[in-house]
């Protein structure tokens, strides 16, 4: 799951 | 959210505002590269993608739209709008960008987290924001007299990416899974491309001149 966290980013 | 990517954002969001102004303030898009326009339009477009796969939370997809929305006034005025376009100086915005453009394609097909096409449009989106700046920082050095609004946009730019860094470290300490060494990589690239404009910035504001690239 943390490879997908900067997709919350912009 | 930490203050460092909402600051970050802002500053982005206001950069976008600062080139909405001066085009509609002076009528007039000098300095402005189409070609680094064009680029961040790709950018969003390909990033944004995920708009109609999932939600992430309304200030995310407020941005998202607002981001894609001003991206494309940008182009619009400076291609057809009847006196903005006169004054782009074409002659002078001649950075190649099929030779960034390719080399982030493939590189994206090559690195990338997961195959699949979202994915790989996404990857190629940040390897290609991290070097969208050239064709803008290229015409800057050849534009005699750059105007306070233009360097202040660059300036904002810079500044945005350099605040993303910081959001980062913050998450890599406070988010015990936050790993993201694609985009933290093109991160700092991008953010290195300003170093060299930054140091002209503070010496033409510190002196109370006019800012010039050599």
């Amino acid at each position: 799951e943390g490879e997908k966290a900067s997709k919350d980013e912009l | 959210m930490n203050i460092f990517r909402l600051a970050a954002d802002m500053t982005h969001l206001i950069s976008i505002l600062v080139l909405l102004l001066k085009i509609h303030a002076t009528r007039s898009c000098r300095g402005i590269s189409l070609k680094t326009q064009d680029l961040y339009a790709l950018v969003f477009l390909f990033r944004y993608l995920d708009l109609f796969t999932r939600y992430i939370s309304l200030y995310n997809t407020v941005m998202k739209l607002v981001f894609l929305g001003t991206s494309f006034s940008i182009i619009y005025f400076m291609r057809f709008h009847r006196v903005v376009r006169n004054t782009y100086d074409k002659e002078q915005d001649t950075f190649r960008s099929i030779f960034i453009v390719v080399p982030c394609a493939v590189l994206a097909l090559l690195i990338n987290q997961e195959r699949s096409v979202l994915e790989i449009l996404w990857t190629f989106s940040i390897y290609l924001e991290a070097v969208a700046i050239l064709p803008q920082l290229v015409l800057l050095q050849r534009t005699q007299n750059i105007d306070n609004l233009t360097g202040n946009y660059v300036f904002l730019l810079g500044t945005y990416r350099g605040l993303y860094i910081l959001n980062w470290i913050y998450r890599y300490l406070t988010e015990p899974h936050y790993r993201q060494w694609i985009v933290w990589l093109s991160g700092v690239l991008q953010t290195g491309l300003y170093v060299d404009f930054f140091y002209y910035y503070f010496l033409a504001w510190r002196n109370n001149q006019k800012l010039s690239l050599p």
